[in-house]
């Protein structure tokens, strides 16, 4: 589904140049769970963004479904991303002036498809959020804003479902509900599952675990039946 | 250090009210190590807010080293905070257009306190931030920037330390190192130290952990030597 190839990413910084992604290659089949993890600035939610379309390798490819970004348009970047990808942000990024249930819904509206209000409620639902339809982002303690960046990342039903942290903010309970959403969500729609997580009960559950260290991948390890 | 007295607090939502807090009495000792754990929207937050004077209870009091926080004017609260409390927001609240080191540096300015470079050196060091003083918050990972509200809230050696969530965004490693630079700074200036936290090693690390269930402390545990 997703193919990173020889990944750069490189920032200046002061006189010098930080190399936040330092040659990269990872393979994302279709249907595949993978968890990334590593240390505080490893390079995990740059390599998230340079997967997903949000941000631009220095250099390296990046393929979604048979197409190189590389060859696209910024438009057509965007409504590949608009229709094909979903993505839990590590800060939420969600839209401080609209509710809850229209934070969810936004994705629908902006690739144009008709909203889908069984769907969004199965989705609060089934993360806990049921009654906080009419709260905005304001009113809500930071694990439930994270819970609803992650119902909106799923209204769209993406091929590919990307998550940075999406436990981060989560007791334990709550954030084996979230994971369980995404696993199983992610079997009935044969999605691509890619979650950055430093929480071990996440990996353990993914049928591949990459390491990334200093902007590479040090290490990986597979379940033993994926 | 700080004491609550049927804690209340509660926010108007459409038609109804919610009861973030339904009434918490909490005493927090000179000294202490205390870890406040609890689901998702059970009130974490909202009671470490109220402890720190940073909201209002709708009812009950808070008093800290021995004021009550209702006796003062709001500028008086404002000093109060500034000159003996340290304060980590879950959502870490850095000002974006200043660097690092000014983030880090800025309590003690506006405690019109001389700067103290050498704290601001140690402290980044300890929280493995060398190398960033001249970063902006947008250059930063979520973890880079959460270690850097961390270092902000020891710079003015307060007499009391709030964290909300500390390590939510780090690794295991990392977030070792973080609660070693609070244990041992608050060991060394015998501050109060009180930590939110879902980790269960942040918890093990505390004298003194207590549950938050729906907006009222349920249960709590005291290390054997405590
Ligand atoms: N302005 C508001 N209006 C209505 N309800 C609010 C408002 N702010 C917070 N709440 C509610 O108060 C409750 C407690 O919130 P709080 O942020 O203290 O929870 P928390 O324990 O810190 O949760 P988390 O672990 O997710 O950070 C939540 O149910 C939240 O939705
Ligand atoms: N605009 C920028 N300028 C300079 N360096 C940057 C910039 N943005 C990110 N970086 C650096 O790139 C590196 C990788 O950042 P990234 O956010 O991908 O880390 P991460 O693995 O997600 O960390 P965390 O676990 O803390 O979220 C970090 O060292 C970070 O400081
Ligand atoms: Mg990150
Ligand atoms: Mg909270």
């Amino acid at each position: 589904a997703v193919q990173l190839r020889q990944v750069r990413r490189t920032y200046p910084d002061g006189a010098g140049t930080v190399e936040a992604l330092a040659g990269v290659s990872l393979e994302l089949h279709p249907g595949s769970f993978t968890a990334i993890m590593g240390p505080s600035g490893s390079g995990k939610s740059t390599l998230l963004s340079c997967a997903a379309g949000l941000d631009t390798p220095t250099s390296g490819s990046v393929v979604i479904e048979g197409v190189d970004l590389a060859a696209l348009r910024p438009d057509a970047v965007t409504r590949l991303r608009r229709d094909r990808i979903g993505f839990v942000f590590q800060a939420y990024n969600l839209v401080a002036h609209l509710t809850v249930a229209e934070n969810v819904a936004l994705p629908l509206l902006l690739a144009g498809r008709e909203p889908d209000a069984h769907l969004r409620r199965y989705l609060m639902h089934a993360v806990g959020l049921t009654g906080l339809e009419d709260r905005l982002p304001g009113e809500l303690s930071g694990g439930q804003a994270q819970r609803v960046a992650i119902a909106r990342a799923l209204i769209t039903r993406p091929a590919v479902v990307f998550a940075d942290e999406p436990t981060g903010a989560l007791d334990s309970h709550t954030g084996a509900q979230v994971l369980d959403v995404l696993r199983t969500t992610a079997e009935a729609l044969a999605q691509t599952l890619v979650l950055v997580t430093h929480d071990p009960r996440v990996a353990a559950a993914a049928q591949r675990v990459v390491f990334l260290a200093d902007g590479r991948l040090a290490a990986h390890l597979d379940a033993p039946d994926a």
